[in-house]
């Protein structure tokens, strides 16, 4: 929040929008700034009135470079818009850079997420460091309700809840790599880099970096699906697969290969095998292992077909996954490997087995990934 | 030990200087017997600290990187006058 927790005092805001982008047509203008101030209407009790003329809380204009406030804008890129906290005079109006390109789908800015994030502002919240809330300072494009727990618990500390609001469902806030409870969806090398997935984040764990950096699934590739069940890297093809139900996407690098997704029958599942719960390649012997529910399946990746015997239960193939109350574990959420030693990952711990002694040989919690 | 600084290393440190100017409220010239570089060095890692990058004070790739981003103009730190 800003300082001193500036606020209307007033849950009736008023907004004019003085001039339009010649990106798009005017009605485009006018449902984008509607749906934005809906956004944050849905979860206050805060309604907003539009003037067409006079001095209204919240000011609208597109401009240029100096445009009168004597914070200008950059030129394209960059900075993309600003508003002021509440207030008189300047306070709550709401500035966008005409020298981007407003949008009303992905392609370059998308006028809605930016003027739902700079009605944040007006409202009263500063930038988050959730990379997954819309107050987040750095542009992301995503689908459906923008507002995450972390923007709504911000917006009602100033406001209050919307006792009225249908139910809104918001994006759930950035996982705490330090939470011991921590669980993860899926863990791929790539290129000497380690990704671990979680929710519709991943964190990025860098050799030369202690700190890993944690980024929204979407924002670095918008084709993917906002949550991942498993991962793999095969450094012989540099391919990292990533797998979300029934589909697969590759990446060479951190670019899509074109042709994908593809269906995950084509690696020779069976119809009913509906996701993989994790997937590893072991590098020694040229293997993929796919988890699936409580089997594992071997996959050769020279022939491009699942070896014979397949699939094998969880329980026979790595014993010694143990829960804390003593029940086997027979299902696993990710894996990895490394000179010998098979890192599985159930709920919040990591099972290190080792190939050599066929079992497992030490547990320790899944957040040592993040060194934690 | 950080990758060094990668193309133009004057290019970098200006946007830097901008970036960190502009969201990070650092000053510019001289602060009483404070040195430019250390300023800059502790906005470095004040902007570091706020993205979860690794808080080194220095210019590294991946600062660099997020400091190139599209963003919105409101300063990242308190007091927006």
């Amino acid at each position: 929040l800003f300082p001193r927790k500036l606020k209307w005092q007033n849950t009736l805001v008023t907004f004019r929008i003085t001039n339009y982008t010649p990106d798009l047509k005017k009605e485009d203008v006018d449902k984008a700034i509607h749906n934005a101030l809906m956004t944050w209407s849905a979860v206050t009790p805060l309604k907003f009135k539009r003037l067409h003329e006079g001095i209204a809380d919240i000011m609208i204009s597109f401009g240029r470079l100096e445009h009168g406030d004597h914070n200008p804008f950059d030129g394209p890129e960059g900075l993309l818009a600003h508003a002021y906290p509440p207030g008189e005079g300047l306070g709550g109006d709401t500035h966008f850079d005409e020298d981007e390109t407003w949008t009303k789908d992905s392609h370059a800015y998308n006028l809605f997420l930016v003027a739902a994030h700079e009605f944040g502002h007006a409202l009263g919240m500063g930038h988050s460091n959730d990379p997954g809330s819309l107050m987040y300072p750095v542009y992301s494009y995503s689908h459906g309700f923008p507002l995450s727990e972390d923007d709504i618990k911000g917006i009602q500390e100033l406001y209050g809840p919307n006792p009225d609001h249908e139910k809104v469902k918001p994006k759930p806030e950035a996982p705490d790599k330090c939470d011991p409870e921590l669980s993860i969806d899926a863990v791929t090398e790539l290129r000497g880099e380690k990704l671990i997935f979680k929710d519709r984040y991943f964190w990025r764990v860098h050799p030369q970096f202690t700190e890993p950096e944690l980024t929204l699934i979407q924002s670095t590739w918008p084709q993917l699906p906002k949550k991942v069940n498993a991962a793999y890297e095969n450094p012989e093809k540099d391919i990292v697969i990533i797998f979300s139900g029934i589909r697969m996407w590759a990446l060479n690098g951190y670019t899509l290969v074109p042709g994908y997704p593809k269906y995950i029958h084509r690696l020779g599942f069976p119809k009913s095998v509906r996701k993989i719960d994790a997937a590893v390649h072991i590098y020694d012997t040229g293997k993929t292992l796919f988890f699936t529910d409580e089997d594992y399946w071997s996959y050769n990746e020279q022939t491009g077909t699942m070896d014979p015997g397949y699939p094998k239960s969880i329980m026979d193939g790595f014993p010694g996954m143990q829960e804390r109350d003593g029940d086997e574990v027979d299902e696993v959420d990710a894996a990895t490997y490394k000179n010998g030693y098979l890192y599985l990952y159930h709920e919040n711990l990591q099972y290190e087995y080792s190939y050599n002694k066929r079992k497992v040989v030490r547990i320790t919690r899944t957040n040592d990934l993040l060194n934690c | 030990f950080t990758k060094p600084v990668p193309g133009d290393e004057t290019q970098s440190w200006l946007l830097a200087e901008r970036y960190l100017r502009r969201y990070y409220r650092m000053q510019p010239g001289l602060l009483g017997t404070s040195k430019s570089s250390d300023v800059m060095t502790e906005k470095i890692r004040a902007m570091q600290s706020f993205f979860k990058l690794e808080v080194t004070g220095n210019l590294d790739d991946n600062t660099l990187q997020v400091m190139k981003k599209s963003r919105c103009g409101v300063p990242d730190v308190a007091e927006y006058n």
